[in-house]
């Protein structure tokens, strides 16, 4: 463990966090896309399968399980809950278009031709695009509410500090993971014009809009 | 390389 992959994980828990804050304080989902929440549940639940089979730390253990039954909640609250308050007709990118793709990917390019392998690979892929359909939703309405995104910027973060505890590792534990490296590389790029767009508007008290 | 089979990050 290092100080980068700390801060990233913490900034992980607290994007989670602050989503499912936001929509327990303002009872609604308006804003947020269900589709991305479903993307992140499915990563979840590809790559922790290991949870049972594999121990490598209590930390390690219980971020698993928070991860997984956070993801849950969030989806149970938007397809359920606060299912009135749910903006499908501008939830409509066609996610077939991601997990097709990404689940061929993960068949023919991994470190290791076994199931729980490739489950890891196609989690790690998805979760590299599953922010797109969160993007797509704020670009067609034009607008995003400041706790959505304070919630996408601690999301984008916490990848990008995983960029940086990879450097890490490679300098000082020799560690190097391709496939996880070049995903984590992509998903950070997607953020990069909310980011600009977050730190000129965001931080300055001003309302993130898109160009719709 | 990776070092270890298993996947210690989250």
């Amino acid at each position: 463990m290092n100080i980068f992959r700390l801060i990233g994980d913490m900034s992980h828990l607290l994007a989670i966090i602050l989503l499912l804050l936001k929509m327990w304080k303002t009872r609604s989902c308006a804003g947020i896309s269900g589709k991305s929440q479903i993307l992140f549940a499915l990563v979840f639940a590809s790559r922790y399968l290991d949870l049972f089979t594999s121990f490598v730390s209590v930390y390690n253990s219980v971020m698993k399980i928070f991860f997984i039954s956070t993801s849950l909640l969030t989806v149970y609250l938007m397809y359920f809950k606060f299912r009135a308050t749910y903006d499908s007709n501008h939830d409509t990118f066609r996610v077939e278009f991601l997990v097709i793709p990404v689940g061929g990917l993960a068949f023919l390019v991994n470190h290791e031709f076994s199931p729980l392998e490739i489950l890891w690979t196609f989690s790690i892929y998805l979760e590299s695009v599953a922010i797109l359909p969160q993007l797509f939703m704020m670009s067609k309405t034009g607008e995003a509410e400041t706790i959505t995104s304070h919630y996408l910027f601690a999301l984008g973060s916490y990848r990008a500090l995983y960029i940086l505890n990879w450097v890490y590792r490679y300098y000082f534990e020799g560690f190097f993971d391709l496939i996880a490296v070049v995903a984590g590389c992509v998903q950070t790029i997607l953020y990069c014009d909310f980011f600009y767009l977050y730190i000129t508007k965001v931080l300055k008290g001003k309302r993130i809009t898109l160009p719709a | 390389e990776k070092l270890e089979k298993e996947h210690d990050e989250l």
